[in-house]
């Protein structure tokens, strides 16, 4: 049963590469059952994470959204601060697409101090990026230039040209 | 202009989200 689980997700992750995203859904959803089965947390984590991301590829970004907070939920459990900041950040996004801009923030923001906690330069910059972007959708233009010149500064730091 | 400015940094993060998957 464990190592059907294993399978389930495995084949979830090809059937997604493949861009058969509705199949990919329907492996996940039986990966996770089994997750559920044995009380084991992390892999369900990664199945909330891969559902949501196959979610976003077919345009249902509420329920991308809720498999992304049951992803921050057990990444919190967990205690695994990357994990966490990925969540955040795939909140922010996903609430991005569906315009709503203050959750957006607020979940960049939480991945802008989690990405500051671990050093992550990269990380940090995209948070920048995104909460830029999201202060000029709702008119915050002097946010925004904040934003954009500490996402500027650090580009610059990490020597990313593009 | 403001919706052009909102995909660059999701349409990145897309970019980047289609290629990745959580392994077992």
């Amino acid at each position: 049963r464990a190592a059907q689980g294993r399978t389930y997700g495995n084949l979830g992750n090809t059937y997604y590469l493949l861009g058969d995203f509705e199949s990919a859904i329907a492996a996940h959803e039986k990966r996770l059952l089994i997750a559920k089965e044995f009380g084991d947390k992390s892999a369900e984590r990664r199945a909330h994470c891969n559902l949501g991301n196959a979610h976003i590829f077919l345009g249902q970004f509420e329920t991308a959204a809720n498999h992304y907070k049951r992803t921050l939920q057990l990444a919190r459990l967990l205690k695994d601060r990357a994990v966490e900041a990925q969540a955040c950040y795939s909140l922010g996004n996903t609430y991005t697409l569906l315009q709503d801009y203050e959750r957006a923030i607020d979940y960049h923001l939480k991945h802008l101090v989690i990405a500051q906690d671990l050093k992550d330069c990269v990380g940090e910059g995209r948070a920048y990026w995104s909460l830029g972007n999201a202060h000029t959708a709702l008119g915050n233009h002097e946010q925004a230039m904040l934003f954009a010149e500490k996402h500027l500064e650090i580009a610059k730091r990490t020597g990313d040209k593009s | 202009r403001t919706q052009s400015l909102q995909v660059d940094s999701v349409q990145r993060w897309m970019d980047d989200l289609r290629h990745m998957t959580e392994v077992e």
